[in-house]
């Protein structure tokens, strides 16, 4: 049976209007990617080292929202989150909460490797990339000029929304700024609600 | 959010997520990512990453889903994916790349775009972002 691999870089609405040049860069780090986990296939290496080498590459390039290049929170910080699992063993690790550990797909496998547990969080995750001398780097790394704006227009319109979203997909407001212990709802004004009975609010 | 899933010429699935989460979301939210079964799975019949927004992938369980449906309908990858993308993870809120321990490959999204790419040995790559 010979191999296979697939590969993302997020879905959502993505405008057929993209820009040249970020579509180019989208495709160019795609064809890059997944170059990478061909050859490193055909060279035998093992599925859990060929996933972890090519989400690695994918965090590295800011053009997707994972490790650099990540997305803000609504105080303009990032929280990095991921998740490795070997098939043939279920074994698995996960990570949240991440502000400073370069590849989060690393250490999530470091979780799954050398700890009795599958999932660490926030402090106890950084303190562990930390023990483990996983890079880190300042915040500011993983902060781009694009999800500064990105965030801004979000918080004009009080919008949580994927991160291709232009505009194009209206999300509940989970926190209302005039009163904080209630929810706003935003009515969704792209996609049809899937039951017109109970607009869909989410 | 970006996701990799891997078969090997010996069957074994891999699957890895990472992402930044929302644009704007609250402090401490968590997302479907590191959830098991829900953004990212693997055991010994596939592997899945799943993207898109995170609070309807927790709630369908994506990527358990895909492997619960091959496992007890006994059907093919791309049938159980189809099952979950198209009728079971409202529109608009998501994809995922899936590999099987017998070599499928399969990408399916119900959003208007998902950035992709894609092979199989002996095979020509596939790189997209829209249908």
């Amino acid at each position: 049976m010979g191999w296979g691999i697939a590969l993302h870089g997020g879905a959502g609405d993505i405008s057929k209007d993209l820009p040249r040049a970020r579509k180019e860069a989208v495709e160019a780090c795609l064809a890059q990617c997944l170059r990478l986990g061909v050859s490193a296939l055909e060279s035998s290496h093992a599925a859990l080292d060929v996933a972890e080498l090519v989400v690695k590459e994918l965090e590295a390039n800011p053009v997707f929202n994972a490790g650099r290049g990540s997305v803000l929170t609504t105080d303009g910080t990032v929280e990095m989150e991921a998740c490795i699992m070997d098939g043939p063993t279920m074994n698995c690790g996960a990570v949240s909460g991440l502000s400073t550990v370069v590849h989060p797909i690393s250490l999530a496998r470091l979780v799954m490797e050398r700890t009795p547990h599958i999932y660490l969080a926030f402090e106890g995750a950084e303190a562990f990339a930390r023990q483990q001398g996983l890079e880190t780097k300042e915040p500011s790394y993983f902060i781009t000029k694009e999800n500064q704006e990105r965030l801004a227009r979000a918080q004009e319109k009080s919008l949580v929304q994927l991160d291709h979203t232009v505009y194009s997909t209206t999300i509940i407001v989970a926190h209302n700024q005039d009163n904080p212990g209630q929810k706003k709802n935003v009515k969704q004004d792209i996609l049809p609600p899937t039951d017109p009975q109970k607009p869909e609010f989410e | 959010t970006v996701g990799c899933v891997v078969v090997d010429s010996k069957g074994n699935c891999v699957a890895a997520t990472s992402t930044g989460g929302l644009v704007n979301k609250m402090v401490g939210r968590i997302g479907d990512t590191p959830v098991v079964g829900a953004g990212n799975y693997a055991n010994h019949l596939c592997a899945v990453s799943a993207t898109g927004r995170g609070e309807a992938i927790i709630r369908a369980t994506v990527a358990r889903e895909v492997a619960a449906i091959m496992e007890y309908k006994k059907v093919p990858l791309d049938v159980a994916v189809e099952e979950v993308i198209g009728q079971r993870l409202p529109a608009g809120k998501g994809g995922l790349v899936a590999v099987s321990a017998t070599g499928d490959v399969v990408m399916a999204f119900n959003t208007t775009g998902m950035y992709r790419a894609s092979m199989k040995q002996g095979g020509t790559q596939e790189i997209g972002i829209w249908h």
